[in-house]
């Protein structure tokens, strides 16, 4: 099940951003993306999830840490129009990443890193995941151990 | 720009399931996951974007309709052992995604597609990315809409 893992990515040098409670209707996320996109912003990912409260969500970016100042005040400029409550930053994170044509659906791989993590007492800020990539976003201060973790879970060479 | 797109895929067999409010510490999201590979669920997308309540976190998953009575059955079953306030599940969702090799960082891309959506009234209910892809839920009343929009915003043939 394991063979398929081709190795773990580590950066450093992203730094979170969310734009919080912006009404959840058709044609704010364009607003929001247009406004990035015209000040010239290299978006890493974008996450919007579940919402519990009808009618608001929550747009999370990572960014490059020396785009973290102009996506802040990108989307504080656009907050009041929008209707959004606020703008939260978070420039202590780091994002590892196992990478595998196998990953898909292995409900496994992902319960081993995460307990291995918990064990650790890594906690994990984000997780995103693809057809071949699983990214957990840690603190910084566990960028190492955590891909140390990765790393051996799954009989990798350092 | 738009050369290195290489098709939309649209899957319509997804549920969407968000354990709310778990606890933010190490060792969490192993339980979690634990629990769904112990019953044998296979995971689709995991979702874990920026809380604003300190201490908590959700996690979204989305699962093969079919799997979909026995998620919400796990995860009822581990809510109060780790302290979650509740499990709440959207069946109406599909996946809309715009996969290439060109996408990473392509702010312009996602604000085309963001805006093209909202313009015809599309609303998205969530939204993952990775280097390859952009993926947009919908409902799935807007699937096939979803699915013209991003094919003919890239000069796709249908
Ligand atoms: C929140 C935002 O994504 C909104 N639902 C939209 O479609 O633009
Ligand atoms: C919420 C959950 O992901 C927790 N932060 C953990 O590390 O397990």
């Amino acid at each position: 099940i394991y063979r398929s893992i081709s190795g773990v990515a580590v950066d450093k040098d992203q730094s979170c951003v969310t734009i919080m409670n912006v009404p959840d209707k058709p044609g704010i996320a364009g607003r929001i993306m247009q406004a990035l996109a015209e000040n010239n912003i290299v978006i890493d990912m974008i996450m919007q999830a579940f919402h519990p409260t009808a009618g608001h969500n929550n747009i999370t970016f990572t960014v490059h840490v020396s785009d973290l100042d102009q996506t802040i005040k990108t989307l504080e400029s656009i907050k009041d129009d929008l209707d959004a409550s606020s703008v939260i930053s978070d420039p202590d994170i780091a994002k590892v990443s196992l990478i595998g044509a196998g990953l898909a659906g292995q409900s496994g791989i992902a319960a081993t890193i995460f307990n291995s993590f918990g064990a650790a007492g890594i906690n994990i800020k984000m997780i995103a995941t693809s057809e071949m990539k699983l990214t957990c976003v840690v603190s910084a201060a566990d960028a190492d151990r955590a891909s140390k973790i990765m790393h051996s879970s799954f009989g990798e060479e350092e």
